[in-house]
């Protein structure tokens, strides 16, 4: 596993994340089921937890979109880069986009499967970068695993608990 | 505008790629007399993108190499800028 130069981290425990807008790929309970899993992978493991909020500015915002999206990474259309996230900080800081020009699923190998990119680049929103070991979560190139068989591997527990610590349950 | 041959095109994509996650210099504003497209990739980038994958590493583009880096990926550098 590897952090971000400066090892950058949330200085608190109770993180807030909202979804800003949904792809039409997947209905939105889909969308938010994926979403609030992703964030589970990360909090089984430490002592994180995730309020999801409505209104206002979350530390994670979570979006959808396409090509140029305000943030000097344009996306590049269908393949290629799937999504992207911002290591730990107020601001974009934290945020996670999706490129919505690929074909987001629920479980398929159809297109990638969101639960999958997202607990991913959510890996990046607390302070991962990416992992050289192939099979980790934090390893940059998507490959379609089973949802209901994901498990995080020893490498990314061991990452993120380089920085949050062991979970206190 | 001109057509590629494929050889240039899979140099551009390496270029693009090792642009994007490894941290490559853009050209502009240095002095190459041919396309962008013609000039190989550096050895030490393309050494690092390979080493990191695991894959032989050779500082050329090879098959492997491309295959690699045509693979759906996130978009986060792969090396800290």
């Amino acid at each position: 596993y590897s952090t971000f130069e400066g090892k950058p981290k949330w200085q608190k425990n109770k993180l807030t994340y909202r979804i800003v807008n949904y792809t039409p790929d997947m209905s939105i309970p889909e969308v938010d089921e994926s979403i609030k899993k992703a964030l589970q992978v990360w909090a089984n493991v430490t002592p994180l937890r995730f309020t999801r909020i409505n209104k206002g500015t979350a530390d994670i915002m979570i979006s959808f979109a396409t090509r140029d999206h305000g943030d000097a990474q344009p996306f590049d259309g269908p393949q290629g880069t799937l999504a992207h996230a911002f290591a730990p900080s107020t601001g974009i800081g934290g945020d996670a986009h999706f490129d919505d020009d690929e074909l987001f699923t629920l479980g398929s190998s159809k297109g990638p499967v969101l639960f999958l990119v997202a607990a991913h680049e959510f890996g990046h929103s607390l302070g991962l970068s990416h992992s050289d070991v192939h099979g980790a979560l934090m390893f940059p190139t998507y490959s379609f695993t089973d949802p209901d068989r994901f498990s995080l591997s020893s490498d990314d527990i061991r990452g993120i608990q380089s920085i949050y610590g062991l979970t206190d349950s | 505008g001109p057509i590629l041959k494929p050889a240039d095109k899979n140099k551009a994509i390496a270029r693009d790629y090792l642009r994007k996650f490894y941290n490559l210099e853009n050209l502009m504003g240095t002095t190459h007399f041919r396309p962008e497209e013609e000039i190989d990739p550096p050895s030490d980038k393309l050494k690092e993108m390979q080493k990191f994958f695991g894959l032989k590493v050779t500082g050329t583009l090879n098959k492997e190499t491309l295959e690699v880096m045509k693979k759906p990926r996130c978009g986060v550098p792969d090396v800290a800028a």
